[in-house]
């Protein structure tokens, strides 16, 4: 496959690596099952050309979304780029270039961050959550919802009177 | 609002709504999604004074149920008048994002709309449906899935729960002869005495006990003594049991009858994606008003979304939660082809979709675990409390990478099917197009 640290090259890179380990995968099956071992035990060696299938799959349908709904973004770039390191087989000099690409999109992405999370639309009752309300009260939703333990609803504990007084004063 | 959150949503250079219309399928699909949400949510019937955390198991279920039933009377009386059955569905996205509103951790319900519905509707003749399928919907009747044993896996004809037919009475005598036999993880139990809810005589039901997540359901154990049920409550769309006792395999295809599995694996990748955007939304805003540290001297704290560490943990999350979306719309498109492939007698595309569903299930349910959890280690020790709700949805997404296939089942399944292709190939036939790159690997040898 043509390798030239694009979206696409990164696509071609992972059906590269997926056909090649199909490959290897049926190789060594056929190579067990000729030395004796069943069909069926020889499969537990093929996962990782599961892995890499599911992969592309869902690169291209994101890839092939953002071109045509969103236009090529940082978004999907830094997604595809973050794969590469996981599963691909590519140079030194390729993982260096890639890796600069991905901290300079990290700061494009960096802006528009919340935006993106906020075009998801979670109102905060589905959200369910101090830290990740609207209004990013977040402080005020921690010591209000610290405030419902049912372990604040008396001053003294009666664990204190029951167990830990006792303790203290030698009568356990 | 928080000014630095104010601040983050003033400098955001591109059209929000332009995403959400893209993210919800269109803005029509937005306006309808925002209406349901103000129906079923501005009531405050999902508000619960004390915090779900803080109640004992016993409460915690007693309120789920409680939230179910008045949940569901609000989809009932209220969206489906709205709506109509026809658009909204009872697995419509919206139905379940909504319900989380309710649900910190899970709807009693969920098995039976999740399973129990679908099930009937793929496994079911008409007659049956016409039956079985108005009672269920209207919640006459609360179904469960018994699938799973104690001691064994899924693997059909290993089971060891026994359902002999006595053509005498025409029905199924079903017996748990040991332990290990006994249902397990069956949900929503409602093998029970209608009006009382009292079990019925030769069933042994009860609560397994807590468990990570999940514990608002009333999943438990389900044992049967020689319990009786009528050969016509048999799902006979695929296969029939005659008054005789004669088996009629009727499906044209031995997968046909894991449909109700197949649509199931592919909702989780949309359950996946969904889950992963909230946890993700979660740690975003709370990045954006956490400060931290002193990078430069006299220098105020900077906001931790600034940190470079911070971006590389959750700009992945937001990235892999929309390719999420997009590969889930894209299975469901896919599968709805299948589907109406197979109305029409084709079941060609069978094995691929049941590859795809299977790795799709496995990868996105993995992967969004561990970037729930990502995001959980990105909000420090906040996120550690059960009220940043992200516990919750790592132990609630962590469920579904196990149950309808483990992970590692669902890519030794995948990975039959990819050997299979290349054999295929190299053997100079057509492959599925999703494979069509193993051509050109074979030929060109690489």
């Amino acid at each position: 496959a043509s390798w030239d640290g694009s979206p696409d090259g990164i696509i071609k890179s992972f059906q590269a690596t997926a056909a090649g380990k199909i490959s290897a995968c049926v190789t060594s099956i056929r190579k067990r099952v000729k030395s004796g071992m069943t069909f069926e035990d020889a499969w537990e060696l093929t996962t990782h050309s599961s892995i890499s299938e599911a992969d592309i799959i869902s690169l291209q349908q994101r890839y092939e979304e953002h071109l045509t709904l969103i236009r090529p973004n940082a978004v999907g770039l830094v997604d595809a780029f973050e794969h590469r390191d996981e599963h691909s087989s590519i140079s030194e000099a390729d993982i260096i270039s890639l890796q600069q690409r991905y901290e300079e999109h990290l700061t494009l992405i960096r802006p528009n961050a919340v935006g993106l999370v906020d075009a998801f639309e979670h109102r905060d009752e589905i959200l369910n959550s101090t830290l990740g309300a609207y209004d990013g009260r977040v402080y005020e939703r921690l010591m209000e919802e610290a405030l419902k333990s049912p372990l604040n609803a008396e001053p003294v504990n009666q664990s204190f009177h029951k167990y830990l007084k006792p303790f203290f004063q030698g009568k356990l | 609002v928080n000014e630095d959150l104010a601040k983050e949503r003033r400098k955001c250079n591109f059209d929000i709504q332009e995403l959400t219309f893209i993210i919800d399928g269109g803005e029509k699909n937005t306006i309808a999604r925002r209406k349901i949400e103000d129906i079923a949510l501005n009531g405050g019937a999902s508000l619960d004074k004390i915090p779900e955390e803080c109640l004992s198991p016993t409460e915690k279920y007693e309120n789920a149920v409680r939230k179910s039933v008045l949940y569901s009377k609000i989809v009932k009386d209220e969206l489906l008048e709205f709506t109509g059955l026809e658009s909204l569905g009872l697995n419509s996205p919206v139905i379940r994002r909504t319900s989380d509103a309710f649900f910190k951790d899970i709807s009693p319900f969920l098995l039976h709309l999740g399973m129990f519905v679908p099930t009937i509707m793929g496994q079911c003749t008409a007659e049956q449906q016409a039956y079985w399928l108005p009672r269920a919907l209207d919640m006459q009747i609360i179904g469960t899935y018994a699938q799973t044993e104690l001691g064994h896996g899924t693997f059909i004809r290993g089971l060891e729960t026994t359902a002999t037919y006595d053509p005498d009475t025409e029905e199924f005598v079903l017996h748990s002869p040991t332990l290990t036999s006994y249902k397990w993880w069956a949900g929503g139990l409602q093998i029970r005495d209608k009006e009382t809810h009292m079990p019925l005589p030769g069933i042994k039901v009860g609560d397994i006990g807590p468990k990570m997540g999940f514990n608002t359901a009333d999943n438990g154990f389900l044992g049967f003594d020689k319990f009786r049920i009528p050969r016509e409550h048999l799902m006979m769309k695929n296969a029939e049991i005659l008054k005789d006792g004669t088996y009629v395999k009727v499906a044209r295809h031995g997968k046909l009858t894991y449909g109700t599995m197949v649509f199931v694996r592919v909702v989780l990748v949309s359950e996946a994606a969904f889950n992963l955007a909230k946890a993700i939304t979660i740690a975003v805003r709370y990045s954006a008003v956490r400060r931290q540290s002193e990078p430069r001297p006299g220098q105020p704290e900077p906001q931790i979304l600034d940190y470079m560490t911070q971006q590389h943990k959750l700009f992945i999350c937001i990235a892999t939660a929309h390719a999420l979306q997009l590969t889930s719309d894209w299975l469901w498109r896919t599968f709805t082809a299948v589907l109406k492939d197979l109305r029409e007698g084709h079941t060609d595309s069978l094995p691929e979709l049941h590859a795809l569903s299977s790795c799709l299930k496995a990868i996105s349910t993995s992967d969004s675990a561990a970037l729930i959890e990502q995001c959980r280690l990105a909000c420090g020790g906040h996120g550690y409390m059960l009220s940043s709700n992200l516990p919750f949805l790592y132990s609630f997404v962590t469920a579904t990478r196990t149950y309808e296939g483990d992970y590692t089942v669902l890519l030794l399944q995948t990975a039959r099917f990819l050997v299979k292709a290349w054999e295929q190939a190299e053997a100079g036939n057509p492959v599925t197009p999703t494979l069509s790159y193993l051509c050109d690997a074979v030929k060109g040898k690489k």
